[in-house]
């Protein structure tokens, strides 16, 4: 029941 | 022009072999502040950061910034040419699409070049905010390397639970489960065998072990390894770089549905 993100979720990209 | 002269050349090799099966192929920026690197690997959850500073290497030149796109794999290739002794100088010129990696050995009787041809890389660069985290784990990277291969071969993901009591990664797989709890400890003779715990709130991450084993190939940089972690948020996984600076690997983690 997980699921995976990618970083650019988390972090924006520049 | 590019001159960047590392008396320990070593740590060049130790980085590479760190990085280089994580990701394939990166863009080493230099600038007056340092020689850098920021990749993601080709699925896009893990991402290593790496800095040396510029007053850690004998002599740096660096007339403007240069980005330079390499193959990894390639890169690894040649730096195993170097002695582990010897000292490592990355020469380049501006605007020229190849590097030169030049090794001396410390009696200075035996002198190499190894050119390598440069690349275009597109790659995306991500802004890594300053962060307070709400926990930090520092503890001796050869035990977090130990815990995590030994819980890969029982599970596929680990849970790393912080809490006033210690450090805890449970794993569970197909034939049981698994956990290690690592309470702080001083110790007096050394710190590098310490386990020390700063926690602001509890939390509790999970993540595939496959890229934190894969991280662990830095363990030969420093005796000690930080986890630092949020909920929700990336965990980063440091490993410093004797007065010289750090690599830094970022892993975005599993969430629940």
């Amino acid at each position: 029941p997980f699921r995976q993100e990618g970083l650019e979720q988390f972090f924006p990209i520049q | 022009m590019l001159e960047l002269r590392l008396v320990q050349g070593s740590l060049l090799k130790k980085v590479l072999d760190a990085i280089k099966d994580l990701v394939t192929d990166a863009n080493f920026d230099c600038s007056e502040s340092g020689f850098s690197l920021q990749a993601m690997d080709s699925s896009h959850v893990a991402l290593v950061a790496l800095l040396l500073r510029s007053d850690g290497f004998e002599h740096y030149r660096c007339d403007r910034n240069l980005s330079m796109g390499m193959n990894l794999t390639n890169m690894s290739k040649m730096l195993k040419c170097a002695g582990n002794d010897d000292i490592i100088t990355i020469k380049a010129d501006d605007g020229g699409d190849s590097v030169t990696f030049m090794f001396e050995s410390p009696s200075q009787d035996k002198v190499s070049d190894f050119e390598m041809k440069l690349m275009d890389i597109d790659s995306e660069h991500l802004g890594i905010p300053e962060t307070e985290y709400h926990a930090i784990v520092k503890m001796p990277s050869a035990e977090f390397a130990r815990i995590c291969r030994d819980l890969s071969t029982i599970g596929d993901t680990v849970v790393i639970s912080v809490s006033k009591d210690g450090v805890k990664f449970s794993t569970s797989g197909d034939i049981g489960s698994a956990n290690v709890v690592c309470r702080q400890n001083n110790s007096v003779d050394n710190k590098d065998n310490e386990t020390v715990i700063e926690m602001n709130e509890p939390v509790s991450l999970t993540f595939a072990l496959r890229y934190l084993n894969s991280f662990t190939k830095a363990t030969t940089l420093s005796n000690t390894v930080t986890l630092s972690m949020s909920k929700e948020l990336p965990v980063v996984v440091e490993y410093k770089i004797a007065e010289i600076g750090h690599i830094r690997f970022y892993l975005a983690p599993k969430i629940e549905d």
